[in-house]
């Protein structure tokens, strides 16, 4: 990466967009913005504030051929867009010319543009590394999009990390609450939406909720998924292969995922040592081909659950698993055989999710809470933010 | 159209936008930009300059204009320079 020598003295930056592209919704344009802005919020303290008008940060204009900086543009293709680093005002300006896209092939993608633009704005130059965002050349549409290591560290040698650690889908303390407002820009992700199940869910040790589906992920905000996701798991977590049965983190702050009879160990998304290695010997006593696992609040313990039974792993203890184990899942009372996730969540109570529904689990009580709506619930409308998912009881009750 | 020292031939129209695109984003000295005014160059700096263009973009550093170097300067980019404070070396952090 390379740094052009300024940068914002203020980490709480606004902008505003003078003159939208003549060809797109405006209102898609605020969202594609903000995401791209988000980019760089997600590894530092920077926030980004969008104003109507009056004095901000960073003038946002689309505009054709020479518009008054002395540095016109050229028309469809060639240069698509400039911005001025922070000394020098840190405006940016897109061509109006190009067919700017969202979520396409087609056209040249206004996000990744946006995000590049706005890394000059912050006060990072051109790359040389061909895979960093802050590479000059556009190189197509990518639906997997994400930063590479290098423009984190130039972000990072910038602005710092990021230390308050944004809490994904937090619900409030009361989980009855549905949904609090949240402060990070979401959205909602229609193919998720569409089918709101996953492969597993769990919560890095820094409290970020996570979801992995097939080859991707999702980071959980308070109301819904973050911007800019799905990314690939494997740009990541670097090693570890999609289609994972289940994962969690345990108060080593290590997180551990497990797929067929193997499992990985991550310290924060860095393989932590030789991995994989097989469950029978890092869980001896549980099988192969788990549906999903879980740190339980009501005792600490590692649960393992797969079909209609569940194990219980203490790693104090030896052997780690009683030989009175498997037991029968309909101990926990509500929550039916093979289920596709659990987790404990970062409010304490814990969570299991089946197709496109979910029950959260009262451990005083050692069986699903009874709370209006009842449970199952959809896991659209209250974990990822779909707007057209029921807010009411799916389905009959369980068991 | 003015000569540049650095080559015997004549460079066409064609070759002058590849000065202006190696001006342009900071390989050339800004001046090399106005079409206007002839600039002779010498011929180590014409090299230095593409070869300079072709080590940012991962490319094989020729100090030619070979094909793969004119397709990337081809590519949809960014309009700001590459290398910022022309003449600055681009220290490696």
């Amino acid at each position: 990466y390379a740094l052009q020598g300024s940068r914002w003295r203020v980490k709480n930056l606004t902008y505003k967009i003078s003159k939208y592209p003549s060809r797109l919704n405006r209102a898609e344009v605020d969202a594609e913005l903000a995401k791209a802005f988000s980019v760089w919020a997600d590894y530092t303290d920077l926030t980004f504030t969008q104003k109507g008008k009056g004095q901000v940060h960073i003038e946002i204009r689309f505009e054709k051929g020479e518009h008054g900086d002395g540095d016109p543009f050229d028309g469809p293709g060639g240069t698509l867009a400039h911005a001025y680093f922070p000394v020098y005002g840190g405006d940016a300006h897109f061509d109006d010319a190009e067919v700017w896209s969202i979520n396409s092939k087609r056209g040249t993608n206004l996000f990744q543009v946006a995000a590049h633009e706005f890394g000059h704005s912050l006060g990072l130059s051109h790359s040389d590394v061909r895979s960093a965002l802050m590479a000059p050349f556009y190189r197509g549409y990518d639906p997997a999009f994400q930063l590479d290591q290098d423009d984190i560290q130039g972000i990072q040698a910038l602005y710092g990390h990021k230390s308050q650690i944004d809490i994904g889908g937090g619900f409030s303390q009361n989980p009855k609450i549905p949904r609090a407002t949240t402060q990070q820009p979401a959205s909602e992700d229609p193919a998720l939406c569409s089918d709101p199940s996953f492969d597993t869910i769990f919560n890095s040790a820094d409290g970020a909720t996570f979801i992995f589906k097939g080859e991707h992920y999702w980071k959980l905000t308070e109301n819904g998924v973050a911007a800019g996701y799905p990314r690939l798991i494997s740009r990541a977590w670097p090693g570890l292969p999609g289609n994972i049965d289940a994962a969690f983190t345990y108060k080593n702050g290590k997180t551990y995922f497990f797929k067929g009879s193997k499992y990985w160990r991550y310290n924060g998304q860095k393989v932590d040592g030789d991995y994989p290695k097989d469950i029978s010997e890092g869980f001896t006593g549980i099988p192969d081909n788990i549906d999903a696992a879980l740190v339980w609040s009501g005792n600490g313990k590692i649960y393992f659950y797969k079909g209609s039974k569940f194990w219980r792993f203490d790693p104090a203890q030896r052997p780690p698993v009683k030989s009175t184990y498997p037991k029968p899942l309909s101990n926990w009372e509500g929550i039916p055989d093979n289920v596709d996730a659990a987790l404990q969540y970062t409010n304490g109570y814990t969570y299991f999710f089946k197709g496109g529904t979910y029950w959260r689990f009262n451990d005083r009580t050692f069986s699903v809470d009874t709370d209006d709506p009842a449970f199952p619930r959809s896991t659209g409308y209250w974990w990822l933010g779909c707007s057209s998912a029921p807010r009411g009881t799916v389905g009959g009750n369980a068991r | 159209a003015p000569t540049f020292g650095g080559t015997d031939k004549a460079m066409s129209n064609y070759d002058i936008d590849f000065q202006m695109y190696l001006a342009q984003y900071g390989y050339l000295s800004p001046s090399v930009k106005n079409p206007s005014s002839g600039h002779i160059m010498d011929e180590s700096s014409w090299r230095r300059a593409i070869a300079e263009f072709q080590s940012f973009a991962g490319l094989n550093t020729t100090g030619e204009l070979d094909d793969e170097t004119i397709n990337v300067m081809s590519l949809p980019r960014c309009g700001v320079r590459d290398k910022v404070g022309f003449g600055e070396s681009r220290a490696k952090r």
